[in-house]
């Protein structure tokens, strides 16, 4: 059951503590920080059931908290998944998408079933480092996304083999020559 | 020997040759030229002094001084260039990089900046900034916003409603910034969203500046009992990423520009992952 009044009490709790400032002691920092997580997690759950309703599909709902530094096990590790983006404004955007893999050749299509540019871009060694280990990606798959307002679209991501294409004559000639 | 730049169909951002810092930014739609320099300061936190034994901490913000030390004065730079991103990647420390990023189609300049854990072995508590140093006439005036709502005008060394005798030359010059702050002449206006509350001022006439990091070795008495020391998950302090945009344009159209990137910041999209391969669902 989703319920979104944990993460409501934890932030109200935050708020009142001036919490963010850093005006309380390390320990204490701790339990806010912990409060908000368990409050984010049965938000999430909120947030699956709302999406399966809207969607009229019920899907094994994924949410990277840490696609800031690109970390993300479901999208590093699949050669398959979707992207779903909810927009909470009540006109369309145009969203940006970095979402972090590990291949090199991606197709990304929308939600009729058209192909969008996307471009690969390799994750930075601060990202590395700041990771710590984390990231099992070694790329960010950039694309850009239209999403109507109050409401979701769906974009799906394959992996594609990189196909060997065979030498030219003149790269054989060079490659003879090397 | 040629600058670095990256541009898309509205912006054109140059980058020093020398220093890899910023530049200049253009507006390709308003013919708009502004040469800025950014760069990452910090200043060095108050222990208390002669005139007040008051130290920087978690409650206080007091500098032991005016001016702020450069992180670097050049930056090794490493550029990316696609037809939907171009990204300048900028290392000012071990400990301090920023990514200086165009989307196409992007009418503001993203910088995302990742600082700490902020070294303490120097015993000095530091107070890092995003500073932007431009030519604009702005007569010590400058603007914060009160959470998102009405944008305040904030003059130097001043309060409007009684005389000040200012005696922190930096820190009583700081103000919350919310969401944005923007400095401007008859002309020209640079905003600057953020991503977070920050502090935020312009102690020089053109300057902008915003506090994105501080790390602390001294309670400043006001209740907590503990210095900021932010130990964090790794006992070493925290690690922060957040981003700045930027806009530049005329004064007149300005804010129609950061007041709807806010929107789109602040309610921002939800992105949510799924392997696939779902089972029909329905609300009965």
């Amino acid at each position: 059951k989703g319920d979104s009044s944990t993460l409501k009490r934890a932030m109200a709790v935050a708020q009142h503590h001036d919490a963010v400032s850093g005006t309380e002691k390390q320990h204490v920092a701790n339990d806010y920080a912990r409060r908000l997580a368990a409050g984010w997690d049965s938000c999430q759950v909120l947030i699956s059931n709302a999406l399966a309703s809207l969607m009229g599909r019920k899907e094994h709902f994924v949410f990277c908290n840490l696609l800031n530094i690109s970390v993300c096990p479901l999208t590093a590790t699949s050669s398959r998944f979707l992207v779903i983006l909810y927009n909470p404004l009540v006109r369309s955007v145009r969203w940006n998408v970095r979402v972090p893999i590990s291949g090199l050749v991606y197709e990304v299509t929308d939600p009729r079933g058209q192909k969008v540019p996307s471009e690969v871009v390799p994750v930075s060694n601060f990202t590395r480092v700041v990771s710590r280990g984390q990231a099992l990606a070694s790329s960010e798959l950039i694309f850009q996304a239209s999403v109507p307002p109050l409401g979701f679209s769906t974009y799906s991501v394959d992996k594609l083999a990189v196909v060997r294409l065979p030498r030219t004559r003149a790269q054989q000639e060079l490659h003879r020559a090397k | 020997a040629v600058p670095l730049q990256i541009q898309n169909e509205h912006l054109r951002v140059l980058f020093d040759s020398d220093t890899g810092l910023i530049s200049e930014i253009q507006n390709l739609d308003r013919d708009i030229t502004l040469p800025i320099t950014q760069n990452f300061y910090w200043y060095n936190a108050s222990s208390g002094n002669g005139a007040s034994s008051q130290a920087s901490g978690a409650y206080i913000f007091r500098p032991n001084g005016s001016e702020p030390f450069p992180i670097a004065k050049a930056v090794h730079t490493h550029l990316v260039q696609n037809t939907l991103v171009q990204e300048v990647y900028q290392n000012f420390s071990s400990w301090c990089s920023q990514v200086v990023r165009l989307y196409v189609g992007q009418r503001f300049l993203e910088l995302e900046w990742t600082v700490g854990p902020i070294p303490i072995d120097d015993n000095y508590g530091k107070e890092i900034i995003s500073h932007f140093k431009t030519p604009l006439e702005t007569g010590g005036l400058f603007y914060t916003d009160a959470n998102g709502r009405e944008i305040l005008e904030r003059r130097k060394d001043s309060r409007e409603t009684w005389k000040l005798n200012q005696t922190e030359p930096v820190a009583g010059n700081y103000y919350p910034v919310n969401s944005r702050i923007y400095i401007k002449d008859k002309r020209i206006q640079l905003t600057v969203l953020t991503d977070r509350s920050q502090g935020g001022s312009s102690l020089l006439n053109g300057s902008l500046e915003l506090m994105v990091h501080r790390r602390l070795l001294f309670d400043d008495q006001r209740g907590v009992g503990e210095p900021l020391l932010e130990f964090g998950e790794h006992g070493k302090g925290l690690v922060i990423r957040g981003r700045h945009l930027l806009f530049l344009d005329n004064v007149e159209v300005s804010a129609d520009l950061h007041r709807l990137q806010a929107q789109e910041e602040f309610m921002a999209v939800q992105t949510v992952f799924s392997p696939g391969g779902g089972s029909p669902y329905q609300k009965k």
